[in-house]
């Protein structure tokens, strides 16, 4: 089975957010990830 | 006398030659399986490719495959088989057992071990309030930024799917990307039109309520992202919150029960949108946030802790391929069903 999340998140585009606040993940691909780790901040 | 001889022989030879080929095709899979597994450490990835196994596939009757299967698997196992049974399953694909929440007797059917809740503590919540973290245990297979709402999102090299096709075309976003192009062009009387052509559909009722609007419209300027996480047989298949938010609709596509093993994704064109799955939308405080629940196979039943009464995988009664997907708006409108991050959500269940 699969699980596919789409999600609006601030992104460093529009001019009002600074970089700091655009949304970054935290994975690869590939990697093994479990239940409540973050994928992004 | 010679004839019964020769029957004798029968039975006994035509089980050894089908044994013999199963295992001559199941090392023929490790054997490519392996393969696949050298190229991807070399970063190699493969296109593409449907292959004659794929169109077989598409002619097989998987939904009572998999049905048969979930009655198999839902058979009670006799107290003293149980520990055996799924100790052979968690070695066979890996799983831990040490997590399992009860003793293994304790499990009536394997059905009811591969949905197990885990001990207390298994899973730790990232405790920072700015991350977003897995609702699943699994495998990294995608993630990104999409460029809009009519993105695509690669299957594998090669093949793609839209954003809009995997949640269903009457999806919380395609509202939210009109009211972004809205937003830009700040023209009103298309905000009325818009609302007397939507009256009835349910997000612009939900979108009426003052909560949602300000979530929508505080973000006008977000970028859209997705992830794509695949779970293994072993794995521990129950859904968790991936942040706060607020659960507005359940849209189930009955769709197709294609495998989804590594092979599947690189042969079967459209997987993810063909295959039966439950998305939930709603809006978290950076605002749109949906989950798509894919079942296979194996593992074609997905059960919603929020709406326990939902069936996924029943019998097919018309052979149309695709029939329209079926929406719930939960109560009340425009609040709908509140989670915690990390909360428990759904589960996959095989069958």
């Amino acid at each position: 089975s699969t699980v596919v999340l789409v999600f609006q998140a601030p992104t460093s585009k529009s001019p009002k957010n600074t970089d700091a606040s655009k949304f970054r993940f935290s994975i690869r691909r590939g990697d093994r990830i479990r239940v409540g780790q973050a994928l992004g901040r | 006398s010679s004839n019964s001889q020769g029957n004798a022989f029968l039975v006994p030879g035509a089980t050894v030659a089908t044994l013999l080929m199963l295992g001559v095709l199941h090392a023929r899979r490790l054997y490519d399986d392996k393969k696949v597994e050298e190229a991807r450490e070399k970063g190699i990835e493969f296109e593409f490719r449907p292959d004659v196994k794929a169109t077989f596939l598409r002619m097989l009757p998987l939904r009572s495959i998999s049905r048969v299967w979930g009655f198999l698997t839902n058979l009670e196992v006799p107290v003293w088989l149980r520990p055996h049974v799924y100790r052979a399953w968690a070695r066979a694909y890996h799983s831990n057992l040490e997590e399992a929440a009860l003793p293994l007797e304790e499990y009536a059917s394997l059905r009811d071990f591969f949905v197990r809740t885990l001990r207390e503590g298994c899973r730790p919540i990232d405790p920072d309030p700015y991350s977003l973290v897995s609702p699943v245990d699994g495998t990294i297979l995608r993630f990104g930024e999409l460029e809009d709402a009519g993105a695509m999102i690669e299957q594998v090299k090669g093949f793609s799917y839209s954003v809009t096709s995997l949640l269903g075309s009457h999806s919380l976003l395609s509202m939210i990307a009109e009211k972004n192009t809205q937003h830009k062009s700040s023209n009103i009387e298309q905000e009325s039109t818009q609302r007397e052509k939507s009256k009835k559909s349910w997000w612009w009722i939900s979108l009426a309520s003052p909560k949602v609007r300000e979530t929508v419209s505080e973000c006008p300027m977000k970028g859209l992202y997705y992830c794509v996480i695949y779970l293994k047989p072993g794995d521990y298949h129950r859904i968790h919150s991936p942040v706060d938010w607020n659960v507005l609709v359940r849209r189930h596509f009955s769709g197709r029960l294609f495998p989804l093993n590594e092979r599947a994704t690189r042969t079967i064109r459209s997987l993810y949108v063909e295959n039966e799955r439950v998305v939930l939308e709603g809006l978290w405080q950076q605002g749109f946030m949906a989950i798509a629940a894919i079942g296979a196979t194996n593992i074609g039943s997905i059960e919603l802790f929020i709406e326990p009464e939902l069936r996924t995988n029943r019998p097919r009664k018309k052979l149309l391929p695709t029939e329209p997907p079926e929406d719930r708006v939960y109560e009340p409108e425009g609040v709908g069903v509140m989670l915690k991050k990390g909360d428990g959500l759904a589960a996959f269940n095989m069958g």
